[in-house]
């Protein structure tokens, strides 16, 4: 048990492990500071405001750690070899931002080396470029009507153009050829200047 | 059809109707969707004016036009699973919440979940047919996420069998509630219990604020809508003050505490089953983040492939933004993210079913775990989301500053759900607590269960870096 493991940056189920043990460390930080506060006689409730910043940090690397098993663990449930492939990049992607946004974190811990956060950087680019031919069948598989959707920039048909163009003449303000402010405001002004 | 955005979906390496059915669930599940879908987009008395151009009492008003319509749709079509209930909604009010949200997703299930068999029996038939329309009054002006803080009163009368209740500050005054404003006669308020002169800590209680034949607000009660917000102009999110209002003693919802005839006052097995309604709330959320960022990511990804924009390479046509290694690194985190978040979205619910089972078996030890998992999950998918759909606005460049665009409206409308049931830092404090208990708990040899049990391996063991 005292091992331990070697991270491979490229396999999910490494990373997975990396950041349950980065929400264990932030955990235990975050302990660790209310028990220092304690010890400089604070009473328990200011031991608890004064740790506030590393008590939700610790949540967020939790609520992280648990995204990407869940994630993780949904691969195992798809048995369509395209589809899973598609979805361990997506998978791999999230894990791998999720690295690079908080670099900090695992880099303090000693979770990873900077080598192997430059290395998920590069790798980061791959997955952008592999993923870029499956971008709109990725959305389209969300499977969200136009109608519900309610979007001229993202119709399905992608007839933005003049789409946008007539959603605008429809606009109250094109309702009549010359608006009433320029007869009440404008025209007075006009006359007296 | 635009010939960028089809040659992209030539170019697709697998089948995307087998993706969606697993999104949804299962192809049944996705067909069904669709079948609702149908029902309502074909329907011509959901036919609206787009809600761009229209007021705020405008907009309220066809919001509670097409609610009642949906109302009566659903009985006709038979409608009842709450998952084809929400996929009918959603389509009915495609851009956000309407007036009675909070009856069908708050009043009701609270009314299920701690309600006795006799106040079923009284209050169920009359919800349902919207002779009752509820709303949840929790939230007050000056106090939100903690509860503890609450200040309206509800004193119980021995003499009379009755719960007095009481605003006693302005800052006591329920604010925020969805559709407490203009359409709800009845609410479930949220207040401190007192009987006997001891106070017994929050309850909840269901008040009537309007009269149910003429709508207008009954002798005590002060109502009215809360003004225009950043979003929701569909609902009438409302103040609430009580002066002197009674109740009868059976207007507590007392499946699991109560106080008798006589004052004495019954605990409930657990202080946390107060706030059910809202872990239930909490849990959906998640979900909701994940279709928010679905939403964000669907329109910004589309529209930047049909969008070309300046040169790669010089003398060349203009490529598709999609192209740009910027515009992948803004969008495709965030995809990847959306389908995160379904899918812990789908955990959310299997959780919350399987406990809330345990919890109708009497079985109350896994609801500290799932308070503290659907607090922070909550938190951490709604400030993710958040973010999210504001980089996808950017990056549309500056249609996505255009209502037509559809980005503000998602944006205005999922922002609340940072605050809302519960503010975001305050939940994520509540997850917080529970990870330091289980720690010192795993620190002192007990053995843990659940999501947190890896606090248990961290006590005997630390990653180094290692080469690879």
């Amino acid at each position: 048990a005292s091992q331990p493991p070697v991270v491979d940056v490229n396999d999910l189920s490494s990373l997975v492990e990396v950041y349950k043990r980065r929400a264990a460390i932030l955990v235990e930080m975050a302990a660790k500071s209310i028990q220092q506060e304690l010890q400089r006689r604070k009473s328990q409730e200011v031991a608890w405001n004064n740790s506030a910043i590393e008590l939700v940090r610790a949540s967020d690397a939790h609520c992280h750690y648990v995204v990407v098993k869940v994630f993780s663990e949904k691969l195992g449930e798809v048995g369509d070899t395209a589809i899973h492939t598609v979805l361990s990049t997506l998978a791999l992607l999230y894990a791998m931002h999720g690295i690079t946004k908080d670099s900090g974190d695992f880099l303090l811990a000693g979770l990873l080396s900077v080598p192997q956060v430059l290395q998920i950087s590069v790798r980061i680019k791959e997955l952008l470029s592999q993923l870029r031919p499956n971008a709109v069948a990725l959305v389209d598989a969300f499977d969200i009507h136009d109608k519900k959707l309610n979007s001229v920039l993202g119709r399905f048909d992608g007839n933005v153009y003049e789409n946008m163009f007539e959603w605008a003449r429809r606009s109250p303000l094109n309702a009549t050829e010359v608006h009433e402010s320029f007869h009440k405001y404008l025209k007075p002004l006009r006359a007296k200047l | 059809m635009n010939p960028d955005i089809r040659r992209e979906r030539e170019n697709a390496s697998f089948n995307v109707n087998e993706l969606t059915f697993i999104l949804d669930g299962g192809p049944e599940k996705t067909k069904r969707r669709r079948e609702i879908e149908s029902l309502v987009f074909s329907d011509p008395d959901f036919s609206a004016e787009d809600p761009n151009f229209l007021s705020r009492s405008e907009r309220y008003d066809q919001s509670v036009r097409k609610s009642a319509q949906m109302i009566l749709k659903l009985r006709e079509y038979g409608i009842a699973d709450p998952e084809e209930i929400y996929h009918y909604k959603s389509c009915v009010h495609p851009g956000g919440p309407s007036p009675l949200d909070l009856h069908l997703a708050m009043f009701l299930p609270t009314l299920l979940n701690q309600a006795t068999p006799e106040q079923m029996e009284r209050f169920f038939m009359l919800t349902w047919n919207l002779e009752i329309i509820g709303t949840y009054a929790q939230t007050e002006m000056g106090h939100g996420t903690h509860l503890r803080g609450l200040e309206t009163t509800a004193t119980y009368d021995p003499a009379t069998q009755e719960f007095v209740l009481n605003s006693p500050t302005i800052s006591s005054i329920k604010w925020w509630p969805g559709g407490l404003g203009k359409s709800s006669n009845h609410a479930i308020v949220i207040a401190q219990l007192y009987s006997l002169g001891n106070c017994h800590g929050l309850h909840a209680f269901i008040v009537p604020i309007r009269d149910m034949s003429t709508h207008k607000s009954l002798p005590g009660i002060v109502v009215g809508d809360i003004g225009p917000k950043f979003g929701f102009s569909e609902v009438d999110n409302g103040f609430l003050k009580l002066e002197n209002v009674r109740i009868p003693r059976e207007n507590m919802l007392m499946k699991y505490s109560k106080v008798e005839p006589d004052g004495s006052y019954v605990k409930p097995p657990s202080s946390k089953l107060t706030y059910g309604t809202m872990v239930f709330v909490r849990s959906f959320i998640v979900g909701e983040s994940a279709r928010a960022l679905a939403k964000s990511t669907t329109i910004a990804i589309r529209y930047s492939t049909v969008r070309h924009q300046s040169e790669i390479r010089p003398g060349e046509p203009e490529p598709q933004i999609l192209d740009y290694q910027t515009q992948q690194y803004k969008l495709f985190p965030l995809l990847a993210t959306a389908y995160a978040f379904s899918f812990v979205g789908q955990y959310m619910t299997k959780i919350y079913h399987r406990i809330s089972e345990s919890i109708n078996d009497g079985d109350f030890s896994e609801l500290p775990e799932l308070h503290a998992l659907s607090a922070g999950l909550k938190a951490f998918t709604t400030w993710e989301a958040n973010s999210g759909i504001e980089v996808c606005r950017m990056s549309c460049g500056g249609h996505g500053y255009s209502r037509s665009s559809a980005l503000p409206d998602i944006y205005v409308e999922f922002t609340p759900t940072c605050t809302y049931e519960g503010e975001n830092t305050v939940m994520m404090l509540q997850t917080a607590r529970y990870l330091v208990k289980s720690y010192r708990q795993a620190k002192e040899g007990q053995q843990l269960s659940g999501i947190v049990s890896y606090l248990n391996e961290s006590q005997d063991r630390r990653l180094q870096p290692q080469a690879v």
